[in-house]
């Protein structure tokens, strides 16, 4: 009869190159543990392929032509209507609500506040480390410091010795002891950084990828019959000292091969490098009891081209861009619960090539969007249930815009869902 | 029935060829309006004219299209929009 905690975990530009979703390259156990406990979509997308929109999207349940941002300019309270959010719809049914790391898109978007006071109990944390993100911290060859793309780093060579990342973790896993005594449940958001650019982690995941390891996109040539329009131009990372050096030519580049096998070596080794976070929050978790009342949803806000139709970074209606990780945990519903004394996400170093293999979880290939997000852990939960939005929606705070999920969740919920039992 | 499954997503673009800020344009300089609806099958996408004052779309001011198969053509490298619209698609393109 108590209510379930909630974990949502949200990491940026995360496309779906991990092992659950089928890729051998990538090294990304800890991930590949929660899906084999979880209900995972194999064809989840976002509704924008670029953050501030995605984020919002997802966060209110509205697509963009309804929040009306499509760039960064915007705060959908003043901009289109006063929706809720999936936080504040918890924080107003009794629960904690806290935020750290980039859950809103910060700036106005999210009105220079992550929308605080409306979505979080506490004031949402920001790792301190997040100012030097794009600062000169990479060591170049020159052994002079850059403000690189492909930026691994010697943790004693970085200003107060962290990553963002890191911090996140560490007071992610702070507020989890407090509200372990909380007579109220919670609804804690984790929003990491990585692998968005610059791809700035610690060196030794470089190890994991051995460059001759690693392969070109299948497709690197831009296509043909690709109209103009369509095609994205990967402004971003050209704004890089690394790739600036280069001198590519505008729009259509190339990146010289070997540079372009060096940012997938990189953003892979970010991948396994937030998997090691993710491990190290989802065992504290488990460490404090805390795994058999908790929801854990593990999703992306859009993915990231890694040199597929000569195309890097998101930007686009490509599937590498649109196509996101989406999974739910739902204790006793994914997964029966574990015998006493066992842990159901016990710390797997992805240096350890024994902890590769994982027996994959409930899985479906059903078409599902990222404005389903809301509605679906707002059901999970037992919250009550988001009505279907009218058309237009502006004048309505609360309605959702996608799907509710659940029937993915198994046919018992059936008859507790009298809205699904049509 | 899953064939039945959408997902929507779209995209904004300054101009129909690519310039500085295509990847990111702001609100008062979006032109075109890129919507793609996807299922198990396909994904098509239109390209069309877009009035950010009064966030309208124009479907009959079409800028371009796309049209992949995902069994004959998984990773969207050939476009048959256009040969879709005079009902020519290729056999080997064919779902």
């Amino acid at each position: 009869t108590d209510a379930l905690n909630v974990l949502l975990i949200i990491v940026d530009d995360l496309r779906p190159s991990l092992g659950c979703y089928g890729d051998k390259l990538v090294k990304s156990p800890n991930i590949d543990q929660l899906a084999s406990h979880s209900l995972l979509f194999q064809n989840a997308f976002a509704q924008q392929a670029v953050c501030a929109p995605s984020r919002v999207s997802f966060l209110t349940g509205r697509r963009p032509d309804t929040t009306r941002l499509y760039d960064f300019g915007s705060y959908w309270r003043v901009h289109a209507g006063n929706f809720s959010t999936l936080p504040q719809h918890f924080k107003e049914n009794g629960y904690v609500t806290m935020s750290v790391g980039k859950v809103f898109h910060p700036g106005i978007s999210s009105n220079h506040s992550d929308d605080s006071p409306y979505s979080w109990s506490l004031p949402p944390y920001h790792p301190s480390s997040e100012k030097y993100e794009n600062t000169k911290t990479c060591r170049g060859q020159d052994g002079e410091l850059h403000a690189n793309l492909i930026c691994p780093v010697d943790m004693a060579d970085v200003p107060e010795g962290t990553l963002p990342d890191k911090q996140s973790t560490e007071e992610a896993i702070c507020l989890l002891e407090k509200m372990k005594t909380s007579a109220s449940p919670f609804f804690l958001a984790v929003g990491y950084h990585k692998p968005h650019i610059p791809f700035r982690y610690p060196k030794e995941f470089q190890k994991l990828y051995p460059l001759e390891n690693i392969t070109l996109a299948p497709d690197p040539e831009v296509p043909d019959s690709l109209p103009a329009v369509a095609y994205n131009p990967w402004m971003d990372i050209r704004q890089r000292e690394d790739v600036q050096a280069l001198n590519i030519s505008v729009p259509y580049g190339p990146i010289p091969v070997d540079f372009q096998r060096k940012i997938r070596q990189s953003y892979f080794a970010s991948v396994s490098y937030l998997d090691t976070q993710v491990g190290h929050l989802l065992s504290a978790l488990d460490d404090l009891q805390l795994a058999n009342n908790t929801i854990i949803a593990f999703t992306s806000d859009h993915g990231w081209a890694l040199g597929e139709h000569g195309e890097w970074a998101k930007y686009s209606n490509f599937d590498v861009t649109t196509r996101v990780p989406l999974m739910f945990y739902v204790p006793g519903r994914t997964t029966s619960f574990p015998e006493a004394g066992k842990m159901l996400f016990p710390y797997l170093d992805p240096f350890d090539s024994a902890s590769q293999s994982m027996e994959p979880g409930m899985q479906t290939t059903d078409l599902v969007e990222l404005v389903s997000l809301f509605p679906t852990l707002a059901s999970l939960a037992g919250l009550p249930i988001l009505p279907p939005c009218p058309v237009p929606s502006f004048h309505v705070e609360l309605c959702r815009e996608g799907e509710n999920l659940l029937k993915h969740f198994g046919s018992h919920d059936l008859e507790e869902d009298p809205e699904l039992r049509g | 029935n899953p064939r039945e499954l959408v997902a929507y997503s779209q995209y904004p673009r300054p101009a129909d060829t690519p310039q500085w800020n295509s990847d990111n344009p702001s609100l008062k300089d979006i032109k075109v309006m890129g919507y793609s609806i996807r299922t198990i099958d396909y994904r098509y996408t239109v390209w069309v004219g877009f009035d950010p004052h009064e966030f309208l779309a124009n479907f009959s001011d079409i800028h371009a299209g796309e049209l992949y198969f995902v069994d004959s053509d998984p990773l969207q490298d050939h476009n048959i929009y256009n040969y879709s619209q005079h009902g020519e698609i290729p056999p080997s393109l064919m779902p």
